[in-house]
């Protein structure tokens, strides 16, 4: 149920 | 040349414990300042962030950074030949290939090393903003790992929202639907059994059981954990090592499709 977002889409490559 | 003597050996084995279901391979970052890693689970869903500050180590040598690259299933095993009282210490050459786990017994009557291989990997790291929270909950660590035991027998998601009333934990799937309410408690004569809700605003969020399921195999670091919670954000569920530093999960949340 719901669609599962990723990490990456919160915090940026450093 | 680094060198890392751990009196408490048996933190380092309940570390490697929480986080090799988690994540396969994984680089461990060692400075002046401590030893850290992070990663992401291979669906790139969670992310764990480990630090281990120097001062908390009987000795902490680290002539220059080092990244080093290891398998967190191996590792894992090397570090359960250790008993939970021996005194680990971790050594690397600057260009060796292996890192060496030595475990001396408390009254150093056995001594053994082991040597395990290291690894490239190429990982990613993310820049991590400090965040204000809209609610950050504080709970005894066992419950919540209850919590999401039981929840995952009943549905895959997992919602928590946090009121006024307390913090809840609900699911819902083919059988039925259940809810779990925790109410602050501050227990002050028993401290590791208190529940402090710190709510600026009402937030709810929808999250995986398996991957809360994993994170709580941290439980035995800790009595007590910590989830912080902000609309469309990642929560970050914390339990602390010690004195000397945390393990957090970052976990992506769950919308609606």
């Amino acid at each position: 149920t719901g669609i599962q977002l990723n990490i990456t889409e919160f915090y940026r490559s450093t | 040349m680094l060198e890392l003597r751990l009196v408490q050996g048996g933190l380092l084995k309940k570390v490697l414990e929480s986080l090799k279901d988690l994540v396969n391979d994984a680089n461990f970052d060692c400075s002046a300042s401590g030893f850290s890693l992070q990663a992401m689970d291979s669906s790139h869903v969670a992310l764990v962030a480990l630090l281990l500050r120097s001062e908390g180590f009987e000795h902490y040598r680290c002539d220059r950074n080092l990244s080093l690259g290891m398998n967190l299933n191996n590792m894992a095993k090397m570090l359960k030949c250790a008993a939970n009282d021996d005194i680990v210490t971790i050594k690397a050459d600057d260009a060796s290939d292996s890192v060496t786990f030595m475990f001396e017994s408390p009254n150093q009557d056995k001594i053994a090393d082991f040597e395990m291989k290291l690894m490239d990997i190429d990982s990613e790291h993310l820049g991590i903003p400090e965040a204000e929270f809209q609610a950050i909950v504080r709970m005894p660590s066992a419950e919540f790992a209850r919590i999401c035991k039981d929840l995952s027998t009943i549905g895959d998601t997992v919602v928590i929202s946090v009121t006024k009333e307390g913090v809840k934990f609900s699911t819902r799937g083919d059988i039925g639907t259940a809810n779990i309410v925790c109410r602050q408690n501050p227990s002050i004569d028993k401290p590791e059994e208190a529940t402090i809700i710190e709510m600026e605003e009402p937030v709810s969020l929808t999250f995986a059981l398996r991957y809360m399921n994993s994170f709580t195999k941290a439980t035995p670091l800790a009595n007590q954990v910590t989830i912080s919670l902000s609309a469309d954000l990642p929560v970050v569920v914390e339990y602390r090592v010690a004195e000397m530093g945390y393990i957090r999960f970052y976990l992506a949340p769950k919308i609606e499709e």
